[in-house]
């Protein structure tokens, strides 16, 4: 996945992501595609969550999936989940709550509850920064107003670190793909250079939900594993969603 | 590109998206939250039942390519479903719901629900 929030010179924020899912399951060696993502292709769908017909949050989600992994709460915040890999992974929070420890949170199900009733960025930065889980995870979070915009870095039981936009440092995006931001992505997986510099070439003053579109739409950022592309503008409460293809030369990741 | 580092260029004037790399819109559904759990999906996975049992269908058979023996879906289908009444509310509800409409084995559906934490490893 590839998720990043940026800031332009006005102030406004976006938030958009790739989502990108179903590496080694399943290589379809004569079409070129990975068996699950091309299933999660067509399942893949915007969601309005109403109370009193009136719009909770909105999502884009997959049939037949609960939890969410993309959304926004209007006016109020914007979040992704990218996922981490870690040793101390969700298969030893599974085991423990199959054996009665269950005092984590799944993560799907922490960030739907945090899109439900979260009440301002910070509340939902804190949720999502000190909520127990069952596995680590990286969240991405924008808010509505200058500098709110970071990347929740989150082993099981707390916060390893949190990065932000921080304009006195020249700093008016965050983005995050797969690796912690401290290290360096394998080198066979480099997604975060290619998109830091698109990001940087289109510049401040140009960003905007579609050179955002751009950059996300640049291989390897793109990439067969990629099966939708989530744009969101959260002062417009605005989110359009598209699915995606990587047709060949194109990376498998 | 297929080999490392990144030498392509960034792509300018792909909104609004067409072309090779765009498959089509995303529909829009609404969920009620006022609705009981068990209802709240309904509509939606009406329309995508057929798409949700493929997806189902292609990570049976990656299981059972691991395990031709079909001892890990037994497993999925008989012991899974025990796990969902540990999970939280409104969502063992909603995946309750989710299996009955789709026709989708619970153990299933709620595999589906849970992937992320068992694949992280």
């Amino acid at each position: 996945c590839t998720s990043l929030v940026a800031e332009d010179s006005t102030g406004k924020l976006y938030h958009a992501r790739n989502l990108d899912f179903g590496l080694f399951l399943g290589w379809d060696i004569k079409n070129k595609s990975w068996a699950v993502t091309e299933q999660l292709r067509p399942l893949v769908a915007n969601v309005d969550f109403q109370k009193n017909n009136k719009t909770v949050f909105k999502a884009t989600s997959f049939a037949g999936y609960v939890g969410m992994l993309t959304g926004i709460k209007p006016g109020m915040f914007t979040l992704t989940m990218n996922e981490r890999f870690s040793l101390d992974g969700g298969y030893i929070g599974l085991l423990e709550w199959i054996l009665g420890r269950r005092d984590g949170v799944w993560m799907s199900f922490l960030t739907r509850s945090v899109l439900e009733n979260a009440t301002s960025y910070d509340d939902a930065k804190n949720q999502l920064s000190k909520t127990k889980m069952l596995a680590p995870a990286y969240f991405i979070l924008g808010g509505n107003k200058s500098g709110q915009g970071c990347i929740i870095t989150r082993s099981r039981l707390s916060s390893v670190d949190i990065w932000e936009i921080d304009l006195k440092k020249g700093r008016w995006y965050v983005l995050e793909t797969n690796y912690d931001r401290w290290k360096d992505p394998l080198f066979l997986d480099d997604r975060r250079t290619p998109a830091m510099k698109c990001m940087n070439e289109t510049t401040q003053a140009k960003i905007s939900l579609e050179t955002i579109y751009d950059v996300l739409s640049t291989k390897p950022v793109l990439n067969k594993l990629t099966t939708y592309t989530t744009l969101m503008d959260v002062s417009e409460g605005k989110l359009e969603a598209y699915i995606r293809d990587c047709p060949d030369p194109c990376m498998p990741w | 590109q297929y080999v490392p580092p990144y030498t392509d260029y960034c792509r300018t004037g792909m909104y609004p998206p067409s072309g090779a790399t765009f498959k089509g819109n995303v529909s829009w559904y609404t969920i009620n939250l006022d609705l009981p759990p068990y209802k709240r999906w309904n509509q939606l996975i009406s329309e995508r039942k057929a798409e949700l049992n493929n997806l189902i269908q292609v990570i049976k058979d990656l299981a059972n390519a691991f395990v031709p023996s079909g001892k890990l879906i037994q497993l999925v289908d008989k012991d899974l479903p025990l796990l969902l009444d540990s999970l939280p509310s409104p969502f063992k509800e909603e995946i309750k719901g989710i299996a009955d409409v789709s026709g989708v084995p619970l153990g299933e559906v709620l595999l589906f629900n849970i992937f992320y934490e068992v694949f992280t490893v």
